[in-house]
């Protein structure tokens, strides 16, 4: 996945079958950022990997005051490219077993 | 360690931690 600055993991060991799924991102290179950030630390929250929208949820943590508007397509990527990821082993996981 | 709790008006909870030391990107 493409160096947003923002990084994203499980909080949670993924069992491969809950929709949701407890997510931690941080910011690691404030450099990549438009706007300018508040250090606060690192975020955790859940995710609906079936029902929700990556963009969603980065919008919703502008609007929580994490981050600028500016930087909701970067914090949307990042959620999304590891949301991405966390679908693909699930599905290697389920094909390695048929 | 000191967490925070932010609740979006839409229902998602959001904790803040602090980001350990180990996780931070090596430079």
């Amino acid at each position: 996945a493409e160096d947003t600055g923002v990084r994203v993991e499980l909080n949670e060991d993924d069992d491969g079958k809950k929709s949701s799924i407890a997510l931690k991102l941080w910011v690691e290179d404030t450099k990549k950022l438009k706007g300018k950030y508040k250090e606060t630390g690192a975020i955790e929250f859940s995710f609906d990997l079936v029902n929700e929208v990556p963009e969603v949820v980065a919008q919703e943590m502008v609007e929580s005051g994490f981050f600028l508007d500016c930087d909701v397509k970067t914090v949307g990527k990042s959620i999304r490219d590891r949301v991405a990821l966390i679908k693909w082993k699930r599905e290697r996981t389920v094909s390695a077993g048929n | 360690s000191a967490t925070a709790q932010v609740v979006h008006s839409a229902g998602r909870r959001f904790i803040v931690s602090p980001v350990p030391e180990a996780r931070l990107k090596e430079q």
